[in-house]
């Protein structure tokens, strides 16, 4: 589903350039559960932001179901991203001053379902994650944990046929994390792929295949035992 | 240096209450290095922020080197602030159109130093984080791993008594996490307090007590073996 060739990233700031992706090349096919991982700065979220199409690299190639997604057009781009693909970020993204329903009813809008569908799929969402009793908070009422979990629910409520999760349990203690991996489980137990990023080695165990980042290149590649 | 005696903590969002803290009591010796576990939402940067003079209790005391905090006038908590305390807050706070120097630079300038000295102090912390090569970079121009190392380099600036911080590790890996666990073992070797939250087992353990939360109270308080 997913082919990376040669992708290369690199941020220029003024005169600096900061080469974030340097030649990256990746196959994973449909209904795989990958981990990533890595030392901080080496290019994980930068890879995250091309899979999830929300970023363009500098030069190379990524091809999802595919068609190569340079060639899309920024429509074909936007719908992508809201039907097939479900993103937490690592900064968790939320509108400050939406609540906690409706920062999760936000993609439905798009996705042109009605008022009441969509506020039962999100209702849904977030009593899957444990808040069916904030709905009415707005993230700065929140603990970190909460606002991760926000975040989680929003990217689950499309029923994406991708998952893509940057450091989705940084903020949440065992059990929480626990509860989060389960539901990434059942989702990829419906043949959805889910590529997560994460720092915390348990967490990466739940995976079945574990990437190595270092330095903007990939520079390991296994599956998990016993998985 | 710490005593808090039945601090209770209830946030009201219209005619919805939220007990946040439901009477904590702790005792905390100058020089004690301490890591707060417990569940998502069970009021850990909640405490955090009232150790910390960001916010004040509902009810309850919280005495800080003898003297009754809520007591003190806005200009004296705003000294404690800045001399006595470094606070390293779970989603960072950084000021997103300044750079990385002049985030860590900005707590200095309320201590009364001259340019050189700041520069070369917030320089010193972030060299200490390893992002000494970073000091021209905004926040949205680093990673959220070097974003989180730029809010430590910031709380490590002032030299404070007393090290907060809340979730320090959640965005780094291993080897980034041990070297941000050894610069607050130097700081405990020198005395200074060191009140840490973290919901990684690993991290607990390089601390000298666990305190463990649970629904707004302390359910539990052991020292950790071996330290
Ligand atoms: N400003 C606020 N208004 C209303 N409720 C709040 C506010 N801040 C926190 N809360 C609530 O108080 C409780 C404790 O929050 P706190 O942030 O202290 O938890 P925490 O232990 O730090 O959680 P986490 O591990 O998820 O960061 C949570 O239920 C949270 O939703
Ligand atoms: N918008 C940007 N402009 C300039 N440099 C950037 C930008 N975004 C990221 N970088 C740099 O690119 C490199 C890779 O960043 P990335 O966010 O992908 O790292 P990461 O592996 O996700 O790190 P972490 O584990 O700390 O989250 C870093 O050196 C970072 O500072
Ligand atoms: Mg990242
Ligand atoms: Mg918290």
């Amino acid at each position: 589903v997913i082919r990376l060739e040669e992708l290369k990233k690199i941020y220029r700031l003024g005169s600096v350039e900061v080469p974030a992706l340097r030649g990256v090349n990746l196959v994973v096919e449909p209904g795989e559960f990958l981990a990533i991982m890595g030392p901080s700065g080496s290019g994980k979220s930068t890879m995250m932001n091309m899979l999830g199409c929300l970023d363009q690299p500098t030069s190379g190639r990524y091809f999802l179901d595919g068609e190569e997604v340079s060639r899309l057009s920024d429509d074909q781009l936007a719908a992508i991203r809201n039907k097939k693909i479900g993103f937490v970020f690592q900064g968790f993204n939320l509108l400050p001053r939406t609540t906690a329903l409706q920062n999760v009813e936000l993609p439905l809008l798009y996705a042109g379902l009605g008022g009441r569908q969509r506020r039962d799929r999100a209702v849904a969402a977030l009593n899957a994650v444990g808040l069916g009793d904030r709905l009415a908070n707005r993230p700065n009422e929140l603990s970190g944990g909460q606002q991760q979990r926000v975040a989680i629910a929003r990217a689950l409520v499309t029923e994406p046929s991708m998952m893509l999760a940057d450091e989705p349990t940084g903020n949440l203690d065992t059990a929480s994390s626990e509860e989060i991996m389960g539901i990434f489980q059942r989702l990829n137990d419906t043949g959805k792929t889910v590529i997560l990023v994460t720092h915390e080695h348990d967490i990466g165990q739940h995976a079945k295949r574990i990437i190595h980042f270092r330095d903007g290149l990939v520079v390991g590649d296994e599956p998990v035992e016993g998985r």
